[in-house]
Order: C-alpha cells, then structure tokens, then sequence
C-alpha cells in the first residue's frame, strides 16, 4: 500500500494548481523513491515533470509500485477542501480504484477524509536525456512571470539570448517591440534575488509565451527558477522544492521565420 | 511567426 504524509497541504495544492490548465489527466507514478509524474500537453508542445521525493513525506510508506490515474481538476476539487497548513495523508491500495486523501487540522481537531476515483490511464512516457546545457540561468521566480507576462501582452513569442553579459528576453509584436535585459547581480543579503548565469556558449532560441507564463503558475512554490537552454533543444524550467522534490518543464523551441 | 517545434522530436517515447 501506499501511505504519504506531507506536513503542509499546500504544496500539494500548489504543484496541482500550477500543471492542471497545461495537463488534465495523469499519472502519480509511486514507488519506493517517491510520487512521480510526467505528461505531456495535448499540442506535444510542453512537458511537465514532478517527483516529490520519499524525503518530502514524513512518513512515506509504498510497498509496491502503483501508478494512480488522476484527472486533475477532479483533484483541485478535493484539494480545494484543504487548508494550506493542514497535514495531508495519501493513501492508496495496492491495486486502488480509489485514492484517499485525509486532511488534519491539529488545532481545531478536524479530520477530513475524502476518496478521489482513479482512472486507467494509458499514458507515453518520454525519455529524457541527462544534457549538459549551455547556459543555466537562476533568477528570482517573480522577476521571470512579470518578464513573461509584460512581453506577452506585445507578442506570443519570445526570444532568449543569453551572453556571458546577461540573458535577453525580446519580442516584437503589432504595437512595437520589447525587450528585457537582465545582468548577473549577486545580493549577499538577499540571495533569493540574485541573477546567476553558467554559460558555455550562447543561445538564442524563440519560445511562446503562453506556455511561459502557464509554467510560471509555479511561481509560489519557490522563490528562484532555473532556465537551463541549448541551441535547438527544449526549454528546460525548474523550480526546485525542498528535500531535492522539483517541478520541471519543458518546451519545445520554436523553429524558423 | 515561427513554427511550433514537437516535443517528441526531441525526446523518445519510452
């Protein structure tokens, strides 16, 4: 069976509400290690992939791998009945049709049990190579949505650039043009807002926007992201969770004039 | 506007 226990409901809630408008139906691959998940949106534009790691629950119990067929706006309605800081359980049979969600409000003794159908899902999984990218980007996760959502409001496209000067986010739409630069900058006191560029050798490479800006539904589970990009391969976006756990996605570049 | 890229040309179904 399965029995995971996260302190907090609102990283659970968080990771759902960030993926639900990109993916609808999907499998939570358990095992030993942790709840995995990977599915693709319905274009093949974007992937998103989570793991909560064993070390993000406290206790974690799997005793056989299980794959739990979740559509997720069924689950938003269920986690919708949490508290952020309640204690949330999962549970699971071995061979489940059901999964049990139990929500704990130690102060007010409140318990909430609640059983989500699961569904067959029959879903292709990709194999994603470990790349060595030739620049990683970490910047404050706010800073990467507003840049997002301002240059949408121009065009549907962005290109990146990034140099060992800084990355370059610009976009040239029917009203004009934009374009947002940002430096390296290290901040001792604040590092949550430093701007860290690794860089091998520049890129440019185009992206849409609207899927920028769905990834950056993210932002609330982490106060940095990282890009990581190479010529002519996916977007790689992370916004990494404690106890090693992430939320990634990836998109496709665009291609050609 | 440029095209759309496919994920799955970049990655392979496993």
């Amino acid at each position: 069976m399965l029995e995971a226990r996260l302190e907090q409901a609102d990283l659970l809630k968080k990771v759902v509400d960030a993926i639900k408008d990109l993916v609808q139906d999907c499998n939570f691959d358990c095992n030993d290690s942790g709840v995995a998940l990977q599915a693709m949106d319905n274009s093949h534009v974007a992937l998103v992939s989570m793991m909560l790691k064993a070390e993000s629950f406290s206790p974690y119990r799997c005793d056989r791998n299980v794959a739990l067929g979740v559509n997720l706006t069924s689950l938003t309605k269920v986690l919708r009945a949490a508290q952020n800081e309640d204690i949330l359980t999962l549970k699971a049979e071995d061979a489940p049709d059901v999964l049990n969600l139990v929500f704990e409000n130690t102060d007010s003794d409140r318990l909430s049990e609640y059983d989500l159908k699961l569904m067959d899902i029959d879903q292709e999984h990709l194999g994603i190579p470990d790349t060595e990218y030739a620049a990683t980007i970490s910047l404050p996760s706010v800073e990467f949505r507003r840049i997002c959502v301002d240059l949408m409001a121009l065009s549907e496209s962005v290109s990146i650039e990034t140099s060992k000067d800084g990355i370059k986010f610009s976009c040239a739409g029917d009203i004009g043009n934009g374009a947002v630069t940002l430096r390296p900058n290290t901040n001792v006191e604040k590092p949550d807002q430093n701007v860290e560029i690794e860089l091998t050798e520049p890129v440019a490479l185009t992206f849409s926007l609207k899927y920028l800006v769905n990834f950056c539904k993210a932002a609330g589970l982490s106060k940095t992201v990282k890009l990581c990009l190479s010529n002519e391969v996916p977007l790689l976006v992370e916004y990494a969770l404690a106890g090693s756990s992430y939320l990634r996605f990836y998109l496709a570049p665009k291609i050609g004039d | 506007t440029p095209l759309q890229n496919d994920l799955s040309e970049f990655f392979v179904m496993v």
